[in-house]
């Protein structure tokens, strides 16, 4: 399950790193 | 929402935003943006901090779509020169009211919110070297007229 919550939490990581790009229009 | 304990270097940038959100939206919306991406770096692991970032992530989102109009926000070179003009304006004033021999709560707030404001400018890029003198300047008059007025003493 620790596996499984670090995943989790790189994905979100993920998603913010994202949203963040889009919102500066750098994708 | 309470700023989770690795975050709390950008309680005064948040702050800010909330304070300028209907004099300045375009300030709020910069000094938000510099708090998600400053926090990102400072914490985005902790269930705790992510929840948070995401929140603010919601709100920068939302205010983007109803600031789409203004140029300020759709194109960061114009952003930039309008946090800039900001952050002098504050400085401008808090430094008159200095050599003026004028010295009360809000030209400190003046001051460290010009600093503040050339902390925001980081988000667009590496400070210009008169923005970092400005920023040390101001944060120092700050802390130093507060200091006098807590002790009683008048700023030289």
């Amino acid at each position: 399950t620790g596996s499984v919550g670090s995943s989790v939490a790189s994905a979100e990581q993920d998603e913010l790193s994202q949203r963040l790009a889009r919102l500066r229009d750098q994708v | 929402a309470a700023i989770p304990a690795p975050l709390k270097a950008i309680q005064h940038h948040l702050r800010t935003a909330q304070e300028l959100e209907k004099r300045d939206p375009v300030v709020a919306y910069y000094c938000k943006l510099y708090a998600v991406q400053t926090g990102m770096k400072l914490d985005s692991k902790s269930p705790e901090c992510r929840k948070f970032l995401m929140k603010l992530m919601d709100q920068l989102e939302s205010m983007k779509k109803e600031l789409s109009d203004n140029e300020s926000v759709s194109q960061e070179l114009v952003g930039h020169a309008h946090i800039e003009n900001y952050a002098l304006k504050m400085f401008l004033y808090a430094d008159n009211e200095d050599r003026s021999g004028r010295f009360h709560k809000n030209m400190i707030k003046s001051f460290y919110t010009a600093s503040l404001l050339i902390d925001v400018l980081t988000v667009f890029g590496e400070l210009s070297e008169e923005n970092i003198q400005h920023r040390k300047y101001a944060r120092w008059k700050a802390t130093y007229i507060h200091n006098c007025l807590k002790n009683g003493e008048t700023p030289q």
